[in-house]
């Protein structure tokens, strides 16, 4: 099946955002 | 349970996998044993999205800051940071030795690639663990089938290009069969 994939770029963007602080 | 715990909240990115993050110390005046070892182990959570990674993992301590001999470990949901376990129990593990003052960077550089799914082996993945001890540090990986060589080898450069190796990095790659044989670990 498909695979939910994340590059670091995005999974560091991801930190910053509001919902993970 | 192999079953999962928690889910995405409403508009969060979903991982592929659940995850558990788990902590254990060592405590090296008893000797190593299977019993100690589940004794020393603490589940501290789990996560289900790239929010509830970041929010747990920005609570937790920088690995290079502990102190003392201890370990983080992160398994997928459901297999426990053990040899014994049954997805586990075929498989084998890369070890990376790291001087000191490498461990937090690198260590968040492999999580981040095994969340992301970066490794592209399938089920392969089980875990991964940063060791912190006194001369250096090791991190590992841990997959389900050490036999795999197609899997292992992926395993092994895609840990080199996601961690920037250089060239000269020695890894190793151990079966938790050959780990129980020699009781040992780092």
């Amino acid at each position: 099946g498909t695979r939910i994939i994340y590059d670091r770029k995005f999974l560091l963007d991801m930190r910053n955002s509001p919902i993970a602080q | 349970s192999r079953g999962k715990t928690v889910s995405p909240g409403p508009g969060e990115h979903p991982l592929q996998y659940n995850y558990t993050f788990w902590y254990s110390r060592r405590s090296p005046s008893r000797p190593a044993s299977t019993q100690n070892y589940e004794q020393n182990i603490r589940r501290i959570g789990t996560v289900a999205s790239v929010e509830q990674f970041w929010k747990f993992y920005s609570h937790l301590v920088h690995p290079g800051d502990l102190s003392g001999p201890s370990d983080f470990h992160l398994f997928k949901e459901g297999i426990k940071p053990m040899w014994e376990d049954e997805c586990n129990r075929s498989g084998g593990k890369w070890i990376i030795r790291l001087r000191k003052g490498l461990a937090s960077r690198f260590w968040e550089n492999m999580i981040l690639a095994m969340v992301g799914e970066q490794f592209m082996v399938g089920e392969e993945i089980c875990g991964a663990v940063v060791s912190i001890r006194f001369q250096e540090d090791f991190l590992s990986i841990w997959n389900r089938t050490s036999s795999d060589q197609t899997t292992t080898s992926r395993i092994r450069d895609t840990l080199r290009r996601v961690l920037n190796l250089p060239a000269s990095t020695i890894m190793e790659y151990k079966t938790h069969n050959d780990s129980l044989r020699d009781n040992s670990s780092f």
